[in-house]
């Protein structure tokens, strides 16, 4: 998967974890090499958490994906 | 709040429920106690009520266990995801699980207060689905605030009783 410009502080791991963690709480479908429906994902869940938009895996959005919580999905399938 | 597609919800005014396996952390009659006030807490806002069943099949089954355990929805260890149920219906459905590699406590230890996570789940149980409060039970991510007066927020209340109406309503 190509990686954004702003991706380039952000490891291998940690973007796998995002890839993962999408999947499961947004429906992201990790099979796509279509970059534009992960930042599609990560504005969906930045939106659910009250973040700005941006679309970015920046350290605020990491963290709130390492954070524990329930294994419910947060958007409706 | 928000709830599930199709808002599904239970049509029975008793609901039961039945602890099928428990946590080393916790007491038996603790996790029993505090299953029943998460139960409570709910159904102080809606014209439910909640019957504890030993044996056989209750509309919603709590358990603790780790790793894969029946659903697709395997846990994953200490950490990370901590639990989850299932939106009221047959089968799976209104059932709750526990990850048994949590530290569970009721408050008194450092570790996930069982009594916060069954409530949330529970909620989940009835029909509702994540809210984006941050104040709400329903919020998706386990906080560290103040617990010794924990309870329902306003988003909970106004989510439940969309779907049940008020108590007071009978």
């Amino acid at each position: 998967l190509p990686l954004p410009e702003e991706a380039k502080s952000v490891s291998e791991l940690q973007w796998d974890q995002a890839q993962h963690y999408l999947k499961r709480f947004y429906f992201h479908d990790t099979k796509t090499k279509d970059i534009n429906s992960l930042v599609i994902k990560l504005k969906e869940m930045q939106k659910f958490f009250g973040l700005p938009m941006t679309g970015e895996l920046n350290p605020h959005t990491i963290e709130i994906m390492k954070k524990p919580r329930c294994g419910v999905p947060d958007v409706a399938e | 709040y928000s709830l599930f597609p199709s808002s599904p919800k239970w049509t029975s005014r008793v609901i039961t429920y039945r602890i099928v396996s428990y946590t080393s952390d916790l007491p038996h009659f603790v996790v029993d106690q505090i299953v029943a006030k998460a139960l409570s807490m709910w159904s102080e806002q809606i014209p439910l009520d909640f019957k504890r069943v030993r044996f056989g099949t209750a509309n919603i089954m709590i358990g603790f266990a780790r790793g894969a355990h029946g659903d697709q929805y395997p846990f994953d260890g200490p950490g990370n995801t901590l639990a989850h149920a299932f939106a009221p219906g047959p089968g799976l459905g209104g059932d709750a699980h526990f990850d048994k590699d949590e530290y569970w406590t009721d408050g008194s230890s450092l570790g996930i207060n069982f009594l916060v996570a069954a409530t949330h789940e529970l909620g989940h149980s009835l029909g509702l689905a994540h809210s984006s409060d941050p104040e709400a039970v329903m919020y998706p991510t386990y906080g560290n605030g103040d617990l010794l007066d924990f309870s329902l927020a306003e988003d909970d209340i106004k989510g439940i009783q969309r779907l049940y109406g008020k108590r007071n309503d009978l």
